[in-house]
């Protein structure tokens, strides 16, 4: 069974459409394949891989239970399902009940040869994130080390915690401390909290960094747009800690 | 009629709670009376006030159509609106048609003497925030000087243009920019593409800045928890800059 990565947290602006879209980037580099799923009408992820759309596609293939519609990327190893603002429309269709498992089914019938799959999600507990957990194998949990970014991490824990009485295989994988500045006071007051919460589960941490702010606008991760920076070394660094927490690590042979 | 005030935008993390606090705060400091109201149900505009509530108050204000829950709070001239998780069953409760209007009708009828309501919205454009956005007389977006950013804005314009079409009387009257790091390149790009597109409305820039991100850990807005902080210093000016464009600045008498 192939892995299903959901990136989530219900706090905006934390980075997880950059760890998202940096980890697929490091493990295709890796020689894996991977298939990057955006789940938020923002569209984010696929700007940031150079792939804008309207979410019309994935909006149809979830009202129909279709497959995913699938196309290819510039970044070696990585396949993009796009949003746009239409997948906004999701949220009403879908209203709660057996709505949230239609993206599980079709992702199911999504055919391809890929190692794993990411799913960028929005920052809300809604329909949308909702499928995403029900879909997935594992979390990883991108935090901003913020008093507000601990606030909104106990209502996600909650919520996971709700799902995986219908999706026993959901795990926390992994929290990710995004936009770290460890020369705050805060900083380490925020990771020992995190390390409380969750033992043996915080990855090295992901500093602020201007490569990883300007990266998006060049339509390539930051280890294609600025191979030799910060922000291509932590999330290197970062998907190589993650590679055997989710499985990736074994050889395919 | 008193000024009712959205502080916007489907981007997480820009620094929407941390302006509609710091401004509300503000504008009690020079005298004003101001509501605060969090439609956020991560609740952060209450954990930066010190107040933390479930959000079954709101909600059940919401589903019956009453006069919204109002708390006063330490902070001179400001009264809340808590928030908290179970205002999210708002989104299911309210699907779209004559529920988004429920909320305006709530804020007709509290009473009570301010002279301008904030609201908090969360980052997304669903029922929560097109509910605020209906019951609104002038928008405030703050925006993170980023290539994303961007991407998120012109949705959000796109939004806000067809709210126009049944409430005449909203209109966007400030981009504030957030967490601005003048040193990168990136942010006199973004402030050139936001001039171009709000020409005029674009206020002072709000830096990145430690007191900012530890003053909701204690509780309370940044200009009294670090009083002498470039977090202050920059929000005070940015209150003086709005409040004449808000209709605030005219003497009570
Ligand atoms: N480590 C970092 N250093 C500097 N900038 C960063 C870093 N990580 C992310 N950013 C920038 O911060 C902003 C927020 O990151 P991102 O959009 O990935 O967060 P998100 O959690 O996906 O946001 P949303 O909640 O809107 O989906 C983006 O402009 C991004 O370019
Ligand atoms: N100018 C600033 N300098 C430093 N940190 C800031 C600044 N403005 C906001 N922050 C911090 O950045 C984080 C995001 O800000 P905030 O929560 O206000 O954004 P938001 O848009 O309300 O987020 P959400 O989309 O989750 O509602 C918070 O931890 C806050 O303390
Ligand atoms: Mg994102
Ligand atoms: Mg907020």
């Amino acid at each position: 069974m192939k892995q299903v990565i959901s990136v989530v947290n219900l706090k905006g602006g934390v980075g997880k459409t950059t760890t998202a879209v940096s980890l697929a980037a490091c493990w295709g580099e890796q020689g894996k394949k991977v298939l990057l799923v955006d789940l938020d009408p923002q569209g984010s992820a696929g700007v940031c891989v150079g792939v804008t759309g309207s979410g019309s596609e994935l909006l149809g293939a979830l009202q129909n239970i279709n497959a995913l519609p699938v196309v290819s990327t510039d970044i070696p190893g990585v396949d993009l399902v796009a949003a746009g603002p239409e997948l906004a429309a999701a949220r009403q269709i879908f209203v709660d009940g057996p709505g949230d498992e239609i993206f599980k089914s079709c992702l199911k019938q999504t055919r391809g040869e890929w190692d794993c799959v990411i799913i960028d999600c929005p920052p809300s507990l809604d329909i949308l994130t909702t499928s995403a957990l029900l879909a997935s194998t594992s979390l990883i949990i991108p935090v901003e080390a913020s008093f507000l970014g601990l606030n909104g991490l106990r209502q996600m824990v909650a919520a996971v915690n709700s799902i995986k009485l219908r999706n026993s295989d959901l795990d926390i994988t992994a929290v990710v401390p995004c936009r770290a500045h460890p020369r705050r006071r805060i900083h380490w007051e925020i990771m020992d909290r995190l390390r409380e919460m969750f033992p043996g589960k915080v990855s090295p941490i992901i500093h602020e960094n201007v490569s990883l702010a300007e990266a998006p606008g060049s339509g390539k991760p930051v280890i294609l747009a600025f191979r030799i920076s910060r922000g291509s070394d932590d999330y290197r660094l970062v998907s190589l800690w993650l590679a055997e927490r989710v499985g990736l690590d074994e050889n395919k042979e």
